[in-house]
């Protein structure tokens, strides 16, 4: 198995086409 | 060449007295200058250890912080690659370009691709209604310098992340430029959350190798640099070399050099205020390459096998602003399926030992991130909550002490660009510890 401790596993998705329209550029979410 | 050494610099910039009225042009070059000081020492260092290519961070030359006015003295007009410019041979041809030409020479002398982020102004004209007030556009660019020194690409961040001292483009651009040892595209930082430019120039584009000039402030437990970035380049099967800046206050640091099958060097530095240099070898065309991943079908496996039971002490937590539906690993091995909407996310493991003090969930996201609502993510995450409360489930935690024999990790995905991340205790990568299988599980190998 894993050696070291793990934190996180996970899986990232993007699901592009579900944006939203002003997603396309602008600035940035600086949250 | 069928590889070629690889490098990206760490660099700790220094940076300007914060100010609210411009300073002169001659103390930014000097600013600026003395950064470039230090990346003159990156750059032939590189060359000396064999590096064809090294990528230099986003902002590294003046820092951040800026309004429109400050960051003005700043800036060059920086022409279009298509002018066959080299700088250093010619360097009175587009007015007064200082920082361009001692960044050509640097690439020329040491006979090395130099990947640089600069400022560029663009004079507009006032019959423009977008024209802005000070009569220029100013984009945050990344420049390309070949071994002869000429300018082969040029490239303006599309997706600004709070930087109100320069104007988005008009389109995302697709940059591309071919050497000997493959083909490359460029963009910056945020860029790499969205499809345009990031996803097409490696779906249509099928360029070989990404380079990503970053100031990127980590964010548990998803989107730490070395963490998101090795999960992209596995996700998109190209090499991605990463240079970040290096700022522990900001949570700046984790530059990397990415292949689509694993991290091949990496560096995480919260202690020092020290820059760092990364060589790798890298394979030019990895999509030739023995190693080179076969394509996943990601939500292969979760939408075909029965779902696990679901626990009924399921239960609602925060990743930034985002609400997860979560399930704890309440035994020390099981399975287990957590939901949110149309994703379900499904986890098998075995820990080799549950540790008392700590407690671990399962979670499932499927929605518009954050406060502004842009992005749709879809993410399964089985992560190690703050404290054994569960109510913390979500928040940043640095260190952890179970170990896993077994996990398995899949989900519903509706999209097909997943990103597979792994982060160990004390904000590791695990080269050659999991695998991706074709069917879409995020697996431990042996």
């Amino acid at each position: 198995g894993m050696s070291e401790p793990i934190l996180t596993v996970s899986l990232f998705g993007r699901w592009y086409a579900k944006d939203a329209h002003s997603a396309s550029g602008g600035i940035g979410n600086l949250e | 060449l069928d590889t070629f050494i690889a490098a990206v610099y760490e660099h700790a910039v220094i940076l300007p007295e914060k100010t609210e009225t411009p300073v002169s042009q001659d103390n930014a070059l000097l600013l600026m200058n003395k950064n470039i000081d230090i990346l003159e020492k990156a750059i032939k260092q590189a060359a000396q250890q064999g590096a064809e290519i090294i990528v230099t961070p986003e902002d590294a030359l003046y820092g951040w912080s800026f309004t429109r006015e400050t960051i003005f003295p700043y800036l060059e007009d920086i022409p279009d690659p298509r002018v066959n410019w080299i700088p250093c041979q010619d360097p009175h041809k587009f007015g007064h370009t200082p920082v361009q030409v001692r960044l050509s020479c640097l690439a020329k002398d040491n006979s090395i691709y130099v990947l640089a982020n600069i400022g560029d102004k663009k004079p507009c004209k006032s019959n423009d209604p977008t024209c802005p007030s000070n009569g220029y556009y100013q984009y945050n660019t990344n420049v390309v310098y070949d071994k002869k020194g000429q300018l082969v690409a040029r490239y303006h961040k599309y997706h600004l992340y709070s930087e109100p001292q320069f104007d988005v483009p008009e389109k995302p651009e697709l940059v591309t430029f071919n050497t000997n040892f493959g083909k490359f595209g460029i963009f910056t930082c945020f860029d790499i959350l969205f499809h345009d430019p990031a996803v097409k120039l490696v779906k249509d584009f099928r360029v070989d190798t990404i380079l990503l000039p970053t100031a990127w402030m980590n964010v548990l437990p998803l989107l730490t640099a070395i963490e998101f970035h090795s999960a992209w380049a596995m996700g998109m099967r190209v090499n991605l070399l990463v240079a970040n800046t290096h700022h522990v206050r900001l949570n700046m640091t984790g530059s990397g050099i990415y292949a689509p099958h694993s991290p091949k060097a990496y560096h995480y530095d919260m202690d020092t205020e020290l820059g760092k240099i990364l060589f790798s070898k890298v394979d030019s065309h990895p999509r030739s390459s023995p190693d080179f991943p076969a394509a996943v079908n990601w939500a292969d496996y979760a939408t075909t096998i029965k779902p696990f039971p679901v626990q009924k002490g399921t239960f609602k937590g925060f990743i930034s602003r985002d609400a997860f539906n979560f399930t704890e690993l309440s035994a020390s091995a099981g399975d287990l399926t957590v939901c949110q909407k149309d994703l379900c996310c499904h986890l098998s493991y075995e820990m080799s030992r549950k540790e008392e003090n700590e407690v671990y969930a399962l979670g499932a996201f499927s929605g518009l991130h954050g406060r502004r609502g842009r992005e749709y993510w879809q993410v399964c995450t089985m992560l190690k909550c703050r404290t054994t409360d569960v109510t913390t489930c979500g928040q940043p935690v640095e260190t952890a002490l179970t170990r896993f024999n077994v996990f398995s990790l899949s989900g519903t995905f509706g999209t097909e660009y997943v990103f597979p991340e792994v982060l160990l205790t004390k904000i590791r990568l695990s080269p050659g510890k999991f695998e991706v299988l074709k069917d879409g599980r995020l697996v431990n190998k042996n």
